[in-house]
């Protein structure tokens, strides 16, 4: 069974995306089977890693969802070595009001990531990373019940900072109503530069409140963030070698790998 | 009646809640009587205009939509002059799934604007602005019915751009089966640093794809936005007279002046 992080905050625009995808990306690089899997109704994740040319086999997560089917049907490969996808699909925006009245609905994605599929795809993966959208709805309540552990991007701004109370609400009451046994395993301070005061101030005040499960790793602001996706390459193809978005990433997926324990 | 806008793009972190707090400050410093609705789940607009001491007789945006209420009842005056708020309140988050099963739930909001309260206080304002949630959910969906015209704020990122076809599709549906009559005013370009080369090219691509509808104005990227909801304050308060972003805002403020016919 592959450990499952759900890279979650109901933020807008604070990086889990670019996040998840280079998380993966990196985690790949350094050998690790992975899946990431794009629970955002926006597609993002699976924008950025642009199946090309479009796999027609492959179906979709928000088909995977809705008819209840093992997630096994919605892997694809990418152009990655060692990195699978999982794309949303476009009915992802539909998923939520159908998922309402389903049984254990919380609990759909999790069924479908357990369910044996004739190739017992799932199973060959170290680890599942979990793209998931800026809102707690069902799509993302799913994510947080599947998940073994959350990676939590914090943009340095003061309107970021005032979800996380939400968020550990959420995850607690998940905790203790629908199965969900994830932790925090970190927050991870994003599009950070040290120049701007609010920055200093704003990382100041996560560390002193969450200590050690704040990443050393720090994600800086950098402009080959907002350019890769737009080239469909993750920052490890899209930045020279010695780039620092690849640095931030690669310090990043280490303490990850520590932190969970892996290999 | 006053004018609806509605400020709205499902991608998140684009400057929704930024440009409507600062645009309906600008409104009400030209002395326009302008009423703020925050529609968003976490609430950014009202933790910025942050009401203190907090008006206990003021219901919330909530409470108003889950018990059928006229929005008068959530209206409460904010310490600048001209400029009123109606907070979105701990218990939005709600709203979306309670709306699920109640009739015409694409009008409930629509229904609250229109409702005469004692007072027949929303006759008294010019503009109503509407920040919205990075969803298209029931709640988006009530505030794009309701609403005269939209103002998409798009940041200069390629992720943004991805999602500008999902949101006129969702408003022509809108438009066709739930009585929606709003067009888009105009996209406004967020977060701009002309130094970037993505910037650049997402400009490019967004003037040519829709011509005069992108304001002329821009906001351009600065750490005075970031730092003023941590102090409670639009733009205005926060930054020196001849600040760059009060100029872009004001800017803004009478483009916008201008295509609604205002005065
Ligand atoms: N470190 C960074 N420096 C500069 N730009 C960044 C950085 N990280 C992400 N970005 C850019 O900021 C925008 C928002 O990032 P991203 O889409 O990853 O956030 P998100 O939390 O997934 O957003 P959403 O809530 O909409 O899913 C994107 O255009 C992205 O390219
Ligand atoms: N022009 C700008 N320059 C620098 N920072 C900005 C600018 N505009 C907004 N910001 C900051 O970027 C972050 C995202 O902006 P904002 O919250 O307004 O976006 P949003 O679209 O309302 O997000 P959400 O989708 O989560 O509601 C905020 O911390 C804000 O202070
Ligand atoms: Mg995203
Ligand atoms: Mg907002």
């Amino acid at each position: 069974r592959p450990l499952v992080v759900a890279v979650a905050n109901q933020k807008g625009g604070v990086g889990k995306t670019t996040t998840a995808v280079n998380l993966a990306a990196a985690l790949a690089m350094k050998g690790f089977r992975t899946l990431l899997v794009d629970m955002d109704i926006q597609g993002s994740a699976s924008a950025t890693l642009g199946l090309s040319p479009v796999d027609e086999s492959c179906v979709d997560v928000a088909r995977v969802l809705l008819d209840e089917r093992p997630l096994e049907d919605a892997i694809c490969e990418t152009h990655l070595a060692n990195l699978s996808l999982a794309p949303a699909g476009e009915r992802m925006a539909m998923v939520d009001l159908h998922l309402a009245s389903a049984y254990g609905r919380e609990r759909v994605f999790e069924r479908a990531l357990l369910a044996e599929g004739p190739q017992r795809l799932v199973a060959t993966f170290d680890v599942v990373v979990i793209d998931t959208a800026p809102y707690l709805g069902l799509l993302t309540v799913n994510a947080l019940v599947a998940a073994d552990t959350l990676l939590v991007p914090v943009s340095c701004e003061y309107l970021p900072m005032l979800g996380l109370k939400l968020l550990g609400e959420t995850v607690e009451r998940l905790r203790q109503r629908a199965g969900a046994r994830c932790e925090v395993m970190g927050y991870l301070l994003t599009m950070v530069d040290r120049r701007e005061r609010i920055t200093v101030e704003v990382e100041e005040l996560l560390r002193k409140r969450f200590g050690d499960k704040v990443f050393e790793a720090v994600i800086r602001a950098n402009t080959h963030h907002k350019a890769a996706p737009s080239h469909r390459k993750t920052i490890f193809e899209h930045e020279p070698e010695k780039g620092r978005g690849r640095e931030d990433y690669t310090a990043l997926c280490d303490e990850v790998i520590a932190r969970l324990g892996l290999r």
